[in-house]
């Protein structure tokens, strides 16, 4: 229906517009209620049973919670199917009215669940009195009864071996729900809605997955998390960003990654190590031209090593190595990392590279400790 | 510590204490470099503001100190993000000090671990720590040795609580040897060749350590948060401040 008037025309007015049909004011609607999605049937409406005016209050309603714990007593095989009938009543597509549950699956229903509820005192809901329901085949009314198909348990029921309904929560819980315990059987990752690592079976929940933590030793809970462009490159937290922005002094990763370890020693067959940075996701050597002793100890401390022994000014013997010069005016950049103190772009004038050696820092001996003379 | 022995002063130069007002003493913890301790993060559990905590070094009796003593106020605490109060996992926490210590013999950083050293099961190390003494709190720093128990072995004592890889388990079976309350976020330390001292654990949780439930004591496993320990350090010196 496109207007008010109609919905109320759907309901005997006259106010209703000729051109719009009664099929198209249908009050029926999809099974939304998750613990009746195994029905025989797809489409309701409302108020159901219960007087409940839609689904969403019939599924914060006392009885959507007393049902399915019921069922887990065993108490009577159709009584999901019986209680989702009341719940979510069949709608009729052509009329749009109820279809209901036959007074038969009713009076079964109540007959054998009335008294485990009384145990607990509680007391079988006062709307399902089971006269209101047709006989079976009686006036020609058409009414529910369950067929050998119908699913016993509600989407949110593991369903036992012995047929017994337990609430899916308690599936491989380690503690037996089912009369027979089938519950606890085959109690894989994926069972208890795990994610297993491949290598050691191990099992994790789907919060850890790519969340830039590994979990699984061979960090596979952290592969394929991402499909960045050719032209990006994936951050520690997966997300993608360019490779031109990578190592350029500024973070551009949400976690920064874009900008660690842009400073590294590579170390040659002559034992010499050379300064190098890893601008735009390439190696680049560092230009000697303005190079400062200060500058030295900003890549050792960077590298998180002690402070510098040696720096020396090496002669480039590659034909066309890809440089990084010194900022023109670096001293006032205030910066706090080397990389972002050099620029792209620019010629070396004396081709030579920085070869360096840090010190290691001193750790774990205690000098104050004095032997023991005996 | 439990069944173990007061230290001399120096012999663990990268002991320190994480104190706050009133209380003074509340947790140990282990210097790492000149301007950065590591504890666990329990300790900050309802106290995650750094003003209110200092950072004391080179100090062997909490009742007198010494010359060689050195105090810091915090700048910033980094909590591991996934330290989980219900079962103690991940408990680890970084210590950013207000201003480099000045190194000494009595006040020097431990070595780290690489992050694919473990421990053999059956290695002997050394625990220390300010807390308790199963009959009294004690004001001298204690130490103890302790060995390291495999992971399965352990879980065997704690049917309640799950044993992670990011955790170790040193002690004995009886309880002899362990840590206790206090000394939480202390170092458990074994010494490499060449007599360098590489910190493994950081003193995390147990059995209630003076009842008659015993068995070991359970430690951060260093080696599983090193890289995480270098990465934090260099965003905060490099990239945030």
């Amino acid at each position: 229906c496109l207007y008010n008037p109609c919905l109320d025309s759907c309901g005997g007015s006259s106010l209703c517009d000729p051109n719009n049909s009664l099929n198209n004011c249908s009050q029926c609607e999809p099974i939304t209620l998750e613990l009746c999605m195994n029905l025989p049937y797809n489409s309701t409406s409302y108020p159901n049973y219960f007087g409940h005016r839609t689904q969403k209050e019939a599924s914060i309603s006392w009885e959507s919670s007393l049902f399915p714990a019921l069922v887990q007593t065993n108490c009577y095989k159709y009584l999901m199917f019986f209680s989702c009938t009341i719940l979510v009543p069949k709608c009729d597509v052509n009329t749009g009215e109820h279809i209901p549950p036959c007074r038969a699956l009713c009076e079964h229903s109540k007959e054998r669940c009335e008294s485990v509820l009384g145990i607990v005192g509680l007391q079988w809901p006062e709307d399902t009195d089971c006269s209101q329901f047709p006989e079976e085949n009686s006036d020609n009314q058409t009414c529910l009864m369950p067929d050998e198909y119908v699913e016993e348990c509600s989407p949110s029921h593991f369903k036992c071996r012995s047929g017994q309904c337990v609430l899916a929560s308690r599936r491989c819980d380690g503690q037996a729900d089912c009369d027979d315990d089938s519950d606890e059987e085959n109690c894989g990752c994926k069972e208890r809605d795990l994610w297993e690592c491949p290598s050691n079976k191990q099992c994790l929940k789907h919060t850890v997955i790519c969340d830039g933590f590994p979990d699984c030793p061979d960090y596979m809970d952290e592969k394929n998390c991402s499909f960045c462009q050719d032209d990006e490159l994936e951050c520690a937290n997966h997300a993608c960003v360019s490779r031109d922005l990578w190592c350029d002094g500024e973070a551009d990763c949400s976690d920064s990654s874009d900008e660690w370890d842009c400073v590294t020693l590579s170390i040659n067959v002559n034992s010499s190590s050379f300064l190098m940075v890893h601008r735009a996701a390439t190696e680049h050597h560092v230009c000697a031209d303005g190079w400062q002793e200060i500058l030295s100890q900003l890549a050792c401390k960077q590298m998180g090593l002690g402070e510098p022994s040696v720096t020396k000014l090496i002669q480039e013997q590659e034909k066309e190595p890809r440089w990084l010069t010194l900022h023109s005016n670096w001293e006032s950049l205030n910066g706090t990392t080397l990389h972002e103190l050099l620029v792209n772009g620019q010629s070396c004038e004396s081709r030579s590279k920085i070869s360096l050696l840090c010190t290691k820092q001193d750790c774990g001996r205690r000098p104050a400790a004095r032997m023991n003379k005996r | 510590i439990l069944g173990g022995r007061t230290s001399r002063p120096g012999r663990w130069p990268w002991q320190c204490s994480l104190q706050s007002e009133p209380s003074g003493h509340i947790c140990g913890c282990v210097l790492i470099a000149k301007k950065w301790v590591l504890t666990v993060a329990h300790c900050f559990e309802g106290r995650e503001n750094a003003a209110v905590w200092k950072v004391v070094l080179g100090i062997n009796n909490l009742d007198h100190p010494s010359v060689f003593m050195q105090t810091r106020f915090v700048k910033t605490i980094i909590l591991h993000p996934r330290y989980s109060r219900a079962v103690v996992d991940y408990d680890i926490s970084i210590v950013e000090l207000s201003e480099d210590i000045s190194e000494t013999g009595y006040v020097r950083p431990v070595c780290l671990p690489n992050p694919e050293q473990w421990l053999e099961p059956d290695t002997y190390c050394y625990i220390t720590g300010w807390g308790h003494m199963g009959n009294k709190m004690p004001f001298k720093l204690q130490e103890g040795e302790v060995r390291i128990i495999s992971l399965e072995h352990c879980q065997s004592y704690f049917d309640m609580k799950t044993i992670t890889t990011r955790m170790i388990c040193a002690g004995y079976e009886s309880g002899t040897v362990d840590s206790c309350m206090g000394d939480s976020g202390g170092p458990l330390v074994c010494e490499k060749p060449g007599g360098r001292w590489t910190l493994f654990g950081l003193t995390s949780w147990g059995s209630v350590c003076f009842s008659k439930v015993l068995g070991p004591g359970v430690y951060s496993n260093v080696s599983y948060f090193v890289e995480w320990i270098k990465r934090q350090i260099y965003i905060q010196t490099f990239l945030l401040n």
